[in-house]
């Protein structure tokens, strides 16, 4: 009886309401790995750090979530474009992040696959819009609203990032306004690229390959206060 | 003039004590990716006149030993922590994210009357 009050306790102290039961680890970002790492060794050898500061990604903050990408990949009879590779709605559970955080850094990180996997590199273009209107069953695709990102990725290799701080303060904020991302990926210069099947068997590795996370760092006052004047 | 306090065992005075849980004994270990267990160091022990001048303990700490010693109405000094550091925990919530927290003043390291 005690314990499951303590443990109950010390869930809530960590931000949890109840004991995570995860089927199996996820993969750590070498980037969270280094931060544990080197707080532990500052805090072993006595060093005074900056808590609130997160030297690596170069942002104030004391809680780092790296959450998964529950959105679904999206099938439609007539692809847009000739050159669609793969459409996907890119939806972030939020409701972790406690109103007294302070949101500080959103990276979205898009793992487009080894570029190995590509033996002729094709030049691939990444279309990131906002979803404003609910999805409609039935409709193939949710009506992409504002455009955040048109980048051509030149050779796909490792993850590429992009910014989304305003985006997620904005769905912090107006929880209901969370109706994810579209992400398009289309396959520039298919022209004098040979066949189609070479087109299907990258959109098929890309399919495959794709994984899609939000690195979001935020400052918890109550544990943080306003970084104190630097003396002059 | 303060009367001496009795000779007290050092084992009973103010001092750290340390005290590691291990997340495995808890069942913890299936959620909490790093580190493998918290120091849940803890401060216990007199704070008798005699120790107050010795230890790393401070000005009100020898003046309440002095009064406790004249007048043992008065309750002795108590034995907190003087140093703490601060502990980093990696986890894996509900929704399968992975979370790294920072918490300042996690780990006694000194204590002190």
């Amino acid at each position: 009886q005690t314990f499951q009050f303590q443990e109950h306790v010390f869930l809530q102290f960590l931000g949890l309401d109840k004991v995570p039961s995860p089927q199996k680890f996820q993969p750590v970002p070498s980037v969270l790995k280094k931060i544990f790492r080197d707080q532990e060794a500052a805090a072993t050898s006595g060093d005074s750090q900056d808590l609130c500061y997160i030297k690596d990604l170069g942002t104030r903050g004391n809680i780092l979530r790296l959450l998964l990408d529950q959105g679904l990949f999206l099938y439609s009879e007539k692809l847009p474009q000739a050159s669609s590779c793969l459409q996907k709605q890119l939806y972030f559970n939020l409701s972790a992040i406690q109103d007294k955080e302070q949101l500080t850094m959103a990276q979205l990180g898009l793992d487009l696959g080894p570029n190995t996997y590509y033996k002729q590199g094709p030049e691939l273009e990444l279309a990131l819009s906002l979803v404003q209107e609910p999805h409609v069953w039935g409709q193939s695709i949710p009506k992409p609203g504002k455009m955040l990102v048109l980048q051509s990725v030149p050779w796909p290799q490792g993850v590429v990032h992009f910014n989304l701080l305003d985006v997620a303060k904005d769905w912090n904020s107006n929880p209901q306004k969370n109706l994810g991302l579209l992400l398009e990926i289309l396959v520039k210069g298919t022209r004098d690229w040979g066949v189609n099947f070479q087109l299907q068997d990258t959109c098929a590795r890309l399919r495959q390959s794709l994984h899609a996370s939000l690195l979001v760092v935020s400052l918890n006052p109550e544990q943080c206060h306003p970084s104190s004047r630097r003396r002059r | 003039e303060a009367v001496l306090a009795p000779k007290t065992s050092c084992g009973s005075l103010c001092h750290h004590h340390q005290l590691f849980i291990n997340f495995q004994d808890l069942g913890w270990h299936k959620w909490i990716i790093a580190p493998k267990g918290f120091m849940a160091n803890y401060c216990h022990g007199d704070c008798p006149f005699s120790m107050t001048t010795s230890l790393n303990s401070s000005n009100y700490a020898f003046m309440q030993a002095l009064m406790h010693a004249v007048d043992p109405e008065i309750p002795q000094a108590v034995c907190i922590p003087t140093k703490l550091s601060p502990i980093s925990m990696l986890y894996q919530d509900n929704d399968d994210n992975v979370i790294l927290r920072h918490y300042e003043d996690m780990v006694v390291d000194e204590c002190g009357c």
